[in-house]
């Protein structure tokens, strides 16, 4: 564990707050795409498959629980509370994101660290991550304009990764037998799809305006 | 081959 890591971690964390703090402070998901949700849901459920029999450490196998279990508990409310569910942007929320799974499990299958389920499923989960935020960006430039704790969500979502390309450069510096190629690459193409996102979260903060995406 | 080294990322 180094300090990049650990930065990139509680930022991932923080992130997951942010958006239970907005849906259960202001009971309304609006602004946040259910299919985001759904394919992070996907992304947790594809990673941590080891979760039961590769222990690493208390603090591995407590975040893999975390990050499964609030993803699935937005996923639940978004759909079937009686109150969030009505404030879900349904017509917005329109990406066909059945596409992007397809895509990435192939691309798994043809790219991996070794043919394994379990590897396979992994580097699917690595792939289907790195595009796992475009429905939810479609949908920030779709309703115009974006409340504070969404627009937080989305920018400590994508801060995370940019935390974690530092440390895979920190542990490629100092660890001899370092690579993994699969997750720098999809980390650099996952932090770039942010990039205006970034852009226009730093205007907004710049001139303390309202984040507005460009339609 | 080598099982691949355990993944300790999140």
């Amino acid at each position: 564990m180094n300090i990049f890591r650990l930065a990139g971690d509680m930022t991932h964390l923080i992130s997951v707050l942010v958006l239970l703090l907005k849906i259960y402070a202001t009971k309304s998901c609006s602004g946040i795409s259910l299919k985001t949700q759904e394919l992070y849901a996907m992304v947790f459920l594809a990673r941590y498959l080891d979760l039961f029999s590769d222990f690493i450490s208390l603090y591995n196998t407590v975040m893999k629980l975390v990050f499964i279990g609030s993803s699935l508990a937005i996923v639940w409310c978004m759909r079937y509370h009686r109150v969030v569910r009505r404030s879900y942007d349904r017509e917005l929320d329109t990406f066909r994101y059945w596409i992007l799974v397809g895509a990435c499990f192939t691309l798994a299958l043809v790219l991996h660290e070794k043919f394994s389920f379990q590897e396979v499923f992994w580097a699917f989960s690595i792939y289907l991550e790195a595009v796992a935020i475009l429905p939810q960006l479609v949908l920030l430039q779709r309703s115009g304009n974006v409340d504070n704790l969404t627009g937080q969500y989305v920018f400590f979502l994508g801060a995370y990764r940019a935390f974690y390309i530092l440390n895979w450069i920190y542990r490629y510096l100092t660890e001899p037998r370092f690579t993994r190629w699969i997750s720098c690459v999809s980390g650099l193409v996952q932090t770039a799809l942010y990039a205006d996102f970034f852009y226009y979260y730093f205007i907004s903060w710049k001139n303390n305006a309202k984040l507005q995406l460009p339609a | 081959s080598p099982a691949t080294e355990p993944k300790d990322e999140l």
